[in-house]
């Protein structure tokens, strides 16, 4: 999964 | 969320925490450079675009905002705060950080996840945070007496990264999806141009000496 919403680093 | 990834999270805060308490409580921003301190108030302010459009979770949130209102706070201080702003080493502090930010806008637009805004001031954030330590690398080295809350702030922000990294291989091995070529690329730069800078800090406590960088 690609995702757009994947980044859920900071 | 992984060790690494929390304890990253804890060290960034920890740099973010030492450097409001010498900026707050000591009044002094002497040895740190502002020119840094933009560039992440600009990173942050890039990377967290999605703040409100998109829920992760409380803690991102809440860290979000942490990072987002320390950073701002800071460059706040550092350029008008009547007492800080007179410690601000302004001679020293000559790096052209505005030549760095082109560079990473041009290098999102062609190397990002996704073409979309969002997506490229994504990359952006990441390529710019790459770098945006250089200011203050450059300020240490010509610095003669680094304090040791100045020290730590730049350790942390070094250990950060080097945690940073051990996350991502975690999570690489636990989580097949989680494929972030950017991030991991950008981190590694990130963390290699700190290794000086670790090489002569450890070594500083080891010894019990002043920290100083060789110009």
């Amino acid at each position: 999964v690609d995702d757009e919403d994947d980044h859920d680093e900071l | 969320m992984n060790a690494f990834r929390l304890a990253g999270d804890m060290t960034h805060l920890l740099s973010v925490v030492v450097l409001l308490l010498k900026i707050h409580t000591i009044k002094s921003c002497a040895g740190i450079s502002l020119k840094t301190q933009e560039l992440y108030a600009l990173v942050f302010a890039a990377r967290y675009l999605d703040l409100f459009i998109h829920f992760i979770s409380l803690y991102n949130t809440v860290m979000k905002l942490v990072f987002l209102a320390s950073s701002f706070s800071i460059v706040w201080y550092m350029r008008r705060h009547k007492i800080v702003r007179r410690t601000y080493d302004k001679d020293h502090d000559t790096f052209r950080h505005h030549f760095l930010v082109l560079p990473c806008l041009a290098l999102a637009l062609l190397i990002n996840e996704r073409f979309t805004f969002r997506e490229v001031m994504w990359a952006f954030s990441i390529y710019l945070e790459a770098v945006a330590i250089l200011p203050q690398l450059v300020l240490l080295q010509r610095t003669r007496n680094i304090d040791n809350l100045t020290g730590q702030y730049v350790f942390f922000l070094g250990a950060y990264r080097v945690l940073y990294i051990l996350n991502w291989i975690y999570r690489y091995f636990t989580e097949p999806h989680f494929v972030h070529w950017i991030s991991w690329v950008a981190g590694i730069v990130q963390t290699l141009l700190y290794a000086d800078f670790f090489y002569y800090y450890i070594m500083s406590w080891k010894n019990n000496v002043k920290l100083e960088l060789p110009a």
